[in-house]
């Protein structure tokens, strides 16, 4: 469902080039829960921004459900992300001023549900993060855990094909996260999602079936995990 | 240095009242380093903003250095912040559109540093978190544990007497944290820097000689650590 060939991502040109990737190959298949890890710096959000649809490669194919993203217009990419994939971002990217029920709603805008039936599956998404109790909250008035779990409930709330997650439990106690990895390994075993997962916990990269370690923006291992 | 008696603070009123702290009663003595943990939304930033001098509680009494808190004035506290503690958000709040280098010489430029003296220091302190290679970038060109790593600089420029810092490495891969605790332990250990540290990383948490397990807004243990 994800086929990366020799992919690149070059910042800059000449003697201050960054080669944030250099040359990844990766293939994901369908219902796959993927973890990757790596030092900071490594290319590991880049990668999923890559897979993500929302930056273009400097090189290599990119092919995802078949379909050749560089191929796309922005238009087409933008619908394809709505569709299908549902973005954890490391910084999390909430709307400001805007209550933690609206954020997650979004997607479902996007999607053109009408108003009862997307405010009944947010506060259904907030309350599998444990956050019913601030439906009403704007990110300014949600602790950081909290805002990271915002940011999850409206990744899944479209019931999307593919989850990206960056870093999903960075700011999240031991407790909290894992009633959320299992609450994701729960939707890839039983609902077929397929989760690609950025960590720099082992001990939630196990609940993933298979670790990619990167480096230097290259994939130095590829490799099942331990597991559970 | 820090005496925190019966702090509270809560935010709106009546039935929607928060109560992110519930009565805490906390003293940190010159040179001490204490770890925070606890569940997500159990008041552990709300407390680091009580203690940086940047909120003010709704009941009880606040010593920094002796100095009773509540009877200066907002000009009054920010000299007091500027000069004696380094704070690392939980959002690290770096200036967007600013070099790491200009975001790391902010403290300096507050205490009247000169231009020379301030990119010599600042240089140095983004070498001592791995990063003098991306002096010129601006956060929009950091990846996320970078972002993280420009923050840690920034709180220590100016060799502040206390550090706090609200989950310092949860962005970071263990072998880059292992090296910021390394070089806080040092800092702790030989320059006497007191350091107030969030984390949910137990891991993390050994570095500090103390553990302050908070849970809904009231500290619940307050217990040495098992150490490194
Ligand atoms: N401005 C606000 N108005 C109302 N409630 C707030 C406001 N700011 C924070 N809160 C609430 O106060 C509680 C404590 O927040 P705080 O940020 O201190 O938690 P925390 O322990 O740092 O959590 P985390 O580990 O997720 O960062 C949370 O439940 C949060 O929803
Ligand atoms: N717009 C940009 N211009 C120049 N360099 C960039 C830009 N964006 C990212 N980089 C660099 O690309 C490299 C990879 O960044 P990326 O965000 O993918 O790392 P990462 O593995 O996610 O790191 P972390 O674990 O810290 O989040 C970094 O060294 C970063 O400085
Ligand atoms: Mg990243
Ligand atoms: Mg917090």
């Amino acid at each position: 469902v994800i086929v990366l060939e020799r992919i690149s991502r070059v910042y800059g040109t000449g003697e201050i080039a960054v080669r944030a990737l250099d040359g990844i190959d990766l293939t994901v298949r369908a219902g796959e829960f993927i973890a990757i890890m790596g030092p900071s710096g490594s290319g590991k959000s880049t990668a999923m921004n890559v897979i993500g649809c929302l930056d273009t490669p400097s090189s290599g194919n990119y092919r995802f459900m078949g379909v050749e993203v560089a191929g796309l217009t922005r238009d087409q990419r933008a619908l394809l992300r709505r569709h299908y994939i549902g973005f954890v971002f490391q910084g999390y990217n909430l709307l400001p001023r805007t209550s933690a029920l609206q954020n997650v709603e979004l997607p479902l805008i996007y999607r053109g549900r009408g108003r009862a039936e997307r405010q009944k599956a947010a506060l259904e998404a907030l309350a599998r993060v444990g956050l019913e109790s601030r439906a009403a909250h704007d990110p300014g008035r949600l602790s950081g855990g909290q805002q990271q779990r915002v940011a999850i409930a409206r990744a899944l709330v479209g019931a999307p094909k593919i989850m990206l997650a960056d870093e999903p439990t960075g700011n999240l106690d031991t407790r909290t996260s894992v009633e959320i990895m299992e609450m994701l390994r729960g939707l890839n075993r039983e609902g077929g999602l397929t989760i690609v997962m950025v960590t720099h916990e082992p001990d939630m990269a196990r609940y993933a079936d298979r670790l990619i370690w990167m480096v230097d923006g290259r994939i130095a291992r590829d490799e099942p995990t331990p597991g559970i």
